[in-house]
């Protein structure tokens, strides 16, 4: 501290005992919610239900095991090469799905991302979780295409299709990391899922009672490098 | 790093603990249930005024002993944190994404006098 300036901690230790306390928890709140960058704590609505974030973080953490070392995603969308270890904040994100309209043949999934993170993050890596019920014997073909909104919220673009042969019922995980990186690009957060079976067959999801069997994106994003000037 | 005990004036870390129930935030953050913050508090004498891994160096002994003997050319000395280490937090966003980070220095493990 400059010459006949105080120190940072010095007023607290004036303070009393309670009013002290109410300034660290207010320092702790306060540091908190800057370094995640959000202007206040987010009100929780729709928790996820306990039986859906506890299979998720377990598919996740067999998904981490089973690779080493997680990849990045190239801009061009080509082969991902090594991430390089550096000190900027990460983070995973689990978006689970909600459920918008369906008919006998097909199924859509939204997946809303942080708004807190959209523009400021770049995505590394993102993968859809989704757990088939598949009635009988033999594989069942499936239709996965991926959607973006328009500029204006409406007329929803195909980004992406993959056709899938279903052999048993399971999760099946599905990389969406160019996508959802693109989305990120535009400033967009809704991720629309279309699952489509060939014949009137119903759903090839599981209904909303099973909990724990419920679809989610997990991606990986880290804070992109502020950009610095250095003079020598 | 020395740890504050009784009613020790000196520069040390006092350990903190905020509870997320009790600030009424454990319904969105899911991991941990609080936060260990710690700070840095006491007095920082001239003579104590370096980082506590130069304080064996002999540069820094000369320094301090310059600092000590020569008060009004020396700056006023503060006991901050020279430690920290990251917090972990598993958390819903205001989408109710379910996020997990590390945030980088936000536990205090050490104080020293700058």
């Amino acid at each position: 501290a400059p010459k006949g300036m105080r120190c940072p901690t010095c007023g607290l230790a004036a303070l009393a005992s309670s009013t002290q306390q109410d300034v660290l928890k207010a320092l702790a709140k306060q540091s908190i919610l800057s370094k995640l960058r959000l202007p206040d704590r987010p009100n929780i609505t729709q928790p996820v239900p306990r039986g859906a974030l506890l299979t998720a973080l377990h598919r996740l953490h067999a998904q981490h095991t089973d690779t080493t070392e997680p990849s990045r995603i190239p801009q061009d969308g080509g082969t991902p090469h090594p991430r390089p270890r550096v000190g900027l904040q990460e983070y995973e994100i689990l978006s689970f799905a909600e459920s918008g309209s369906s008919t006998s043949r097909s199924v859509l999934l939204h997946f809303r991302f942080t708004r807190d993170l959209s523009g400021s993050t770049e995505i590394l890596q993102a993968t859809l979780y989704l757990f088939w019920a598949v009635p009988g014997l033999g594989t069942h073909p499936v239709t996965v295409r991926l959607l973006q909104p328009g500029p204006t919220g409406l007329n929803a673009t195909v980004t992406s299709e993959t056709q899938l042969q279903v052999p048993r019922s399971g999760w099946t995980t599905l990389d969406v990391g160019a996508a959802v990186q693109q989305l990120f690009g535009q400033g967009s957060q809704k991720l629309t899922v279309e699952l489509e079976v060939p014949e009137a067959r119903g759903s090839p999801l599981l209904d909303d009672s099973s909990d724990s069997r419920w679809p989610f994106v997990a991606a990986q994003a880290r804070a992109r490098a502020a950009h610095r000037v250095r003079r020598r | 790093g020395v740890d504050c005990s009784g009613d020790s004036r000196m520069c040390c870390r006092r350990e903190f603990f905020v509870d997320f129930k009790d600030i009424g935030w454990e319904d969105w953050i899911i991991h941990p249930e609080g936060y260990h913050m710690n700070y840095c508090t006491g007095f920082c004498p001239r003579h104590m005024a370096a980082a506590p891994g130069l304080a064996a160096s002999f540069h820094s002994a000369v320094l301090n002993i310059i600092k000590a003997t020569n008060a009004e050319a020396a700056a006023d000395s503060c006991c901050v944190p020279t430690q920290r280490r990251p917090l972990s937090l598993l958390y819903y966003d205001r989408d109710s994404n379910i996020v997990k980070t590390d945030i980088p220095d936000m536990i205090v493990d050490a104080c020293g006098c700058t």
